[in-house]
């Protein structure tokens, strides 16, 4: 493992824990979008299959399942928890994610690795996590003021893909059978969208200023 | 013949 692909692994488990953070101490989770969490649920039980065939290694193993584990805790909290579920701004999540449920399992019949159930379930679980974070970007967008934790959330997931690129690039020079398109074209799509936050995120940083994204 | 390598990312 290079140091680009530990880095995007810390960065993504931050986000997780912020999220958690941010849910725990506050005991609200507005601003954050179920639409999104409920993606990255789905994105991980049929990404992480793989654990009940193959084992990595006991690092991969533990990530897997605090990625799977934490994904679900967070859509519970959100849908269940007496008080937490109070917060939620549902009125400002109505993203169709469903719609790109539908369009990314549509590509991934069309474009895969190996026809294989198994492989299949991969592509579509690389895709859905490339478009995930849609609902979430929209519900900031249409709140305009992101509060403190929800902002570093964002920020951290977006810092999480931009390290996978760089560990990419280093793997392609690296290693000497590195050809992952699918993996890789959707990270950079994935990547992309978090390009417009990232700018509003640093200006707010360099001014100083309470993060706030034009209407 | 193609055998992909692991899928060893998360």
């Amino acid at each position: 493992m290079n140091i680009f692909r530990l880095a995007g692994d810390m960065t993504h488990l931050i986000s997780i824990l912020v999220l958690l953070l941010k849910i725990y101490a506050t005991k609200s989770c507005s601003g954050i979008s179920l639409k999104t969490q409920e993606l990255y649920a789905l994105v991980f039980l049929t990404r992480y299959l793989d654990l009940l065939t193959d084992f990595i290694s006991i690092y991969n193993t533990v990530m897997k399942l605090v990625f799977i584990g934490s994904s679900l805790a967070i859509v519970w909290c959100m849908r269940r928890h007496r008080v937490v579920r109070r917060s939620y701004d549902k009125e400002l999540d109505t993203f169709r994610h469903y719609f790109l449920i539908a369009a990314t399992f549509a590509l991934a019949v069309l474009v895969y690795e190996k026809f294989t159930f198994r492989e299949i379930l991969w592509a579509f679980s690389i895709y859905l996590e490339a478009v995930a974070i849609l609902p979430q970007l929209v519900m900031l967008q249409r709140s305009g003021n992101v509060d403190n934790l929800t902002g570093k959330y964002v920020f951290f997931l977006g810092a999480y893909r931009a390290f996978y690129i760089l560990n990419w690039i280093y793997r392609y020079f690296t290693e000497a059978r590195f050809t992952r398109w699918i993996a890789c074209v959707s990270g950079l799509v994935q990547t992309a969208l978090y390009a417009d936050f990232f700018y509003y995120y640093f200006i707010s940083w360099k001014n100083n200023a309470k993060l706030k994204l034009p209407a | 013949p193609s055998s992909s390598p692991p899928k060893d990312e998360l």
